[in-house]
């Protein structure tokens, strides 16, 4: 889901 | 991975290296604010819990251990190191973080994009990282003049969430659905506390003199 393509930032 | 972003990341990453270096050289830590380090070390903490669970690539692992360890040793080095802890200015240093952490926590629990343990501490940790670098700067402006490592230091930090702002910029352009309000905004807070230090850092090297920003 979209939340996690946040989480491949640092 | 954007240039922007791998630009940030290794901006960040000279940021924590200069500091590093800094206090492991020349064995001080003059003008080095021990609160924003602490807060960085609990926002790397708190931001990185997924790390053994949630595999990313193994520059984003490698990356991670190498900010928690910076920072975390940062932290020891300004405490606990004989030598450097007597550098560092304690009665300069009164900045109430706690009084950062706690409403950065309380603003997690209202305002977050899933309610469960990891999301919020996550987000906790977004919040937190916007308002870290207070003391820092709160330091800077009472004791005046700023050796040019801590002032890199900041520049170094305020540079990598400039160039954040671009890859958020990027990548809403070139991924349809990429929306983050929380961390867009927490990131444009965060940068936004630097404008004025990069005014000061851009007159003082324009003018070629000491850095030292207005009371």
């Amino acid at each position: 889901d979209d939340v996690d393509d946040a989480k491949d930032e640092l | 991975m954007n240039i922007f972003r791998l630009a940030g990341d290794m901006t960040h990453l000279a940021s924590v290296l200069v500091l590093l270096l800094k206090i492991h050289t020349i064995k001080s830590c003059a003008g080095v604010s021990l609160k924003t380090q602490e807060l960085y070390a609990l926002v790397f903490a708190c931001r990185y819990l997924d790390i053994f669970t949630n595999f990313v690539s193994l520059y984003n692992t490698v990356m991670k251990l190498i900010f928690l360890g910076s920072s975390f040793s940062i932290v020891w080095y300004m405490r606990y190191h004989k030598v450097v802890r007597r550098s560092y200015d304690k009665d300069q240093d009164t900045f109430r973080h706690y009084f950062l952490v706690l409403p950065c926590l309380v603003l997690a629990l209202l305002i977050n994009e899933k309610f469960t343990f990891k999301e919020v501490m996550w987000t906790f940790s977004l919040y937190l990282e916007a308002v870290a670098i207070l003391p820092q700067l709160v330091l800077l402006q009472r004791t005046r003049n700023i050796d040019n490592l801590t002032g890199q230091y900041v520049f170094l930090l305020g540079a990598y969430r400039g160039l954040y702002i671009l890859n958020w910029i990027y990548r809403y352009f070139t991924e349809p659905h990429f929306v983050h309000w929380i961390t867009w905004i927490s990131g444009l807070v965060q940068t936004l506390l630097y404008a004025d230090f990069f005014y000061y850092y851009y007159q003082s090297w324009k003018n070629n003199q000491k850095l030292h920003l207005p009371a």
